[in-house]
């Protein structure tokens, strides 16, 4: 494993702590968007069906059980819990996320590496994750204030994905065969979608202000 | 394997 692949893995785990702890500590999901949660579950879900298949190592296995479990207990959390889920905001997240399935499926069915079940699940997980921060974008955009867990969760998903592409580039050049053009077009795509995002946090950063997105 | 290269990514 590289350094990159290692760091974007550290930085997605992050992400999820940084959420646990404002959904556990503070006891708010104010500002993150259940749709995208949702989606991740989903994604989660239908990624790692290998689970039961193909034993990598033990880290891969463990790091899909941290974050299945994670994406789901999330989902939970905004759902159920009887503090939490009052401070979503419903009203500002509603991007129809369900519309954005159908396309990843019909995708997945027609561009695959193999025209099997688990295979046509894992393009599928693939194509759906590149589009499943979305809504919290959206959401991001519609709410004045963003709260620095919030912005810093965006972030660390952010870098996760940037560095899985410094990842595949590197063992592009170093491992022979390595050839994946659907992670790697879904993955950029999903990368440039947090461009705009970066730019605004590190204007804001840079200016020392609250950050902002324009409407 | 080859052909696995990459499903090792999480």
């Amino acid at each position: 494993m590289n350094i990159f692949r290692l760091a974007g893995d550290m930085t997605h785990l992050f992400s999820v702590l940084v959420l646990l702890l404002k959904i556990h500590t503070i006891k708010s999901c104010a500002g993150i968007s259940l749709k995208t949660q949702e989606l991740y579950a989903i994604v989660f879900t239908t990624r790692y069906l290998d689970l039961f298949t193909t034993y990598i190592s033990l880290y891969n296995t463990i790091m899909k059980l941290i974050f299945l479990g994670s994406s789901i207990s999330i989902v939970w959390y905004m759902r159920h819990h009887k503090v939490v889920r009052r401070s979503y905001d419903k009203d500002q997240d509603t991007f129809r996320h369900y519309l954005l399935m159908l396309p990843c499926l019909l995708l997945a069915l027609l561009i695959n590496e193999k025209f099997t079940f688990l295979e046509v699940m894992w393009a599928f997980s693939l194509y759906l994750e590149a589009v499943a921060i979305l809504p919290q974008l959206v959401l991001l955009q519609r709410t004045r204030n963003i709260d620095n867990l919030t912005g810093q969760y965006v972030l660390l998903l952010g870098a996760y994905r940037a560095l899985y592409v410094l990842n595949w580039i590197y063992r592009y050049f170093t491992e022979e065969n390595y050839v994946h053009w659907i992670t790697w077009v879904s993955g950029i795509v999903q990368t440039l979608l947090y461009a705009d995002f970066f730019y605004y946090y590190f204007q804001s950063w840079k200016n020392n202000v609250k950050l902002q997105l324009p409407a | 394997t080859k052909e696995s290269a990459g499903k090792d990514e999480l």
